[in-house]
C-alpha cells in the first residue's frame, strides 16, 4: 500500500521537523512584520480526488497568497542548507472578513495523482481514492501519537462533491 | 512495500522535475565562478544500510562540500517558491587530485531508517536492508523509462561492509 508509505514518509520526513519550529517562525514573522495570524496550526489540505493545485488560488477566489514565513534551513542527506518553507493565505469570508493562516496541500497526493495519470502498474482513479482516504487514516493515527507535532496542525478532507462549490476551499479553511 | 512508494515519490516529486534542469544550473555555476565540474550528472547515494548523514564529510574526509549550485524555485502543491537546490562536492582521490561533482543520498531513505528505528509495525533492520534494495531496483527501472532523467544521473549503490573502508564513498564517486 502506497499510501501507507507516503504518510511515513511526510511524518518522519518533513511534519516531524518543521511543525516543532512553525511557532517560532511564525512569532518571528509577526516581529518584522506586526501582522498576526488568525491561527498558528499548518493547515494540512487533503482532496479526496488527490488532484493538489500548485497554488491554492486556482480553486478558490477568496484564498489569496499573502507572504510566506521566514525559511527553515537544515542539513539534509548531503544538501547543504536544504530549504523549508510555508505559505501564509489571506481568506476572506461570506462577509468579506479576512483569516490569515498558513497552508498546503499534502505533497504525497502529487504523488498519488501523477501515478493514477501515467497509467502505472494498473493504478486506477478508483485505487488512487483508496489510497488518499489510506493515507489520511494512516497520518492522522501518526500525528495523534506525536508529541512533536500535537496541536501544531489541522489535517483538512475535502470531499469530492464539494469541490464543484467555488468557496469550499476557503469555508473549510476558516471553520477550521 | 513502503519502498515502491519511496521509489515513485522521489522520481514524480523531484528527480523528474530536477533533473531537466540540472545541465542549465551547472552552466550557470560555471557562468559565475569559472568553476568546471567533472560530471553534470546528479550522483544519488544509496547506502544498503541506509544511513544517511546529513553531511558526506561525516563519512569520509576526502568529500568536502564546496558550495551549492543556483536555487530552482518552483510553486508546489500551495507552497509558493519552493526551493530546490545541490551540493557540489569537492572529492580528493589517492593521488591528491581534485573532482567536483554534484551529489547526495536518496532522502526517502532516511525514510526507511528512521522506521526501523522507531519500532514501527514490526519493521526491522532486515526488513530495512530488502526495502533499500526493492527502492534502488525500483527506482532503477523507473529511471531508465524516463525521457527526462536519461544520462542525468548516476544511482550508486554503497555495500555495507565496504562502509569500514574510510574512502570507499569517495572512490565510488569518482569511479562513477
Ligand atoms: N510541502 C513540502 N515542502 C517541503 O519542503 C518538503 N520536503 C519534503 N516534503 C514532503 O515530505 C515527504 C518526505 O520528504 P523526503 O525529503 O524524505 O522525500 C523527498 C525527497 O527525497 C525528494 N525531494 C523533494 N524535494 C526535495 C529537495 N528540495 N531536496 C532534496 N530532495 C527533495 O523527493 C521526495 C518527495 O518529495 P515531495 O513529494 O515533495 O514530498 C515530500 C515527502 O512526501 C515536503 N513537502
Amino acid at each position: 500500500d502506497v499510501a501507507h508509505g507516503l504518510a511515513w514518509s511526510i511524518y518522519l520526513g518533513y511534519l516531524k521537523l518543521v511543525l516543532p519550529e512553525l511557532e517560532g517562525q511564525v512569532k518571528k514573522h509577526c516581529n518584522e512584520t506586526r501582522e498576526v495570524l488568525n491561527s498558528a496550526r499548518l493547515h494540512i489540505l487533503l482532496p479526496l480526488s488527490a488532484a493538489a493545485t500548485a497554488r491554492l488560488e486556482e480553486v478558490d477566489r477568496n484564498v489569496q497568497y499573502h507572504k510566506n514565513l521566514p525559511d527553515l534551513q537544515l542539513d539534509r542527506a548531503g544538501v547543504r542548507g536544504r530549504v523549508y518553507k510555508h505559505s501564509i493565505y489571506k481568506i476572506t469570508d461570506q462577509n468579506q472578513k479576512d483569516y490569515y493562516c498558513v497552508a498546503e496541500y499534502a505533497t504525497p497526493l502529487l504523488t498519488l495523482y501523477q501515478m493514477s495519470q501515467d497509467g502505472i502498474a494498473g493504478f486506477s482513479a478508483w485505487d488512487r481514492r483508496q489510497q488518499v482516504l489510506l493515507f489520511y487514516n494512516t497520518l492522522t493515527h501518526i500525528l495523534e501519537s506525536s508529541l512533536e507535532c500535537r496541536n501544531r496542525y489541522r489535517l483538512i478532507l475535502l470531499e469530492d462533491d464539494q469541490a464543484a462549490e467555488p468557496h469550499y476551499l476557503s469555508q473549510e479553511l476558516i471553520k477550521n
